[in-house]
């Protein structure tokens, strides 16, 4: 464990927390796109299938629990709860999650490191699984900027939010650079590239977030 | 132990 993956951790946990603070509080899911968190359900539910058979440290099951538990509680709040789906707006939110799943699933099953870790007991499907979450996690914050993008006035949990989720990969990126030097053969080239399109997808947001600070104006992203 | 496993991040 380093210091940029701590903090990674932090800040991914702190925008789920943003968010659950959001839509428990105000009771309201204004902006939010429930294809995005639906398909981060997913990325959690494919990327924790060996929570129960691989333990690494207290640390990691508790942060795996939580993110499940939180992804799957912020779904369902957005599609039953009485009040919450109330201010979903779908006719914002059309992003078709399938054409994101699909090419990420097919994508995985034809580049994983499977090839790399022979040692690893871990079965084709789970590393199969695994990458799939890596691909999918990387677009997908894809529905959620859409949606920004039609909504015009973004309140601030809900830029906060979308900042934080996109900090949370750029500092892991400084963990893997931190890793690559001082642990020798740690190399996962597919994390690394999948984790970099994640974090490039947010250059364009960093930068109107960026900007609506610097000039203490409301966040709006050009449509 | 669990650090030297390539999926030991979350």
């Amino acid at each position: 464990m380093n210091i940029f993956r701590l903090a990674g951790d932090m800040t991914h946990l702190l925008s789920v927390l943003v968010l659950l603070l959001k839509i428990h509080t105000i009771k309201s899911c204004a902006g939010i796109s429930l294809k995005t968190q639906e398909l981060y359900a997913v990325v959690f539910a494919t990327r924790y299938l060996d929570i129960f058979t691989s333990y690494i440290s207290p640390y990691n099951t508790m942060m795996k629990l939580i993110f499940l538990g939180s992804s799957f509680s912020i779904v369902w709040y957005m599609r039953y709860h009485k009040i919450v789906r109330r201010s979903y707006d779908k006719d914002q939110d059309t992003f078709r999650p399938y054409i994101l799943m699909l090419p990420c699933l097919i994508l995985a099953l034809l580049i994983n490191e499977k090839f790399t870790f022979k040692e690893i007991s871990t079965s084709f499907f789970l590393f199969v699984m695994w990458t799939f979450s890596l691909y999918l996690e990387a677009v997908a914050i894809l529905p959620q900027l859409v949606m920004l993008q039609r909504t015009r006035n973004i309140d601030n949990l809900t830029g906060q939010y979308v900042f934080l989720l996109g900090a949370y990969r750029a500092l892991y990126i400084l963990n893997w650079i931190y890793r690559y030097f001082t642990e020798e053969h740690f190399v996962h080239w597919i994390t690394w590239i999948s984790g970099l399109v994640q974090t490039l997808l947010y250059a364009d947001f960093f930068y109107y977030y960026f900007q609506s600070w610097k000039n203490n104006v409301k966040l709006q992203l050009p449509a | 132990n669990g650090e030297s496993k390539p999926h030991d991040e979350l």
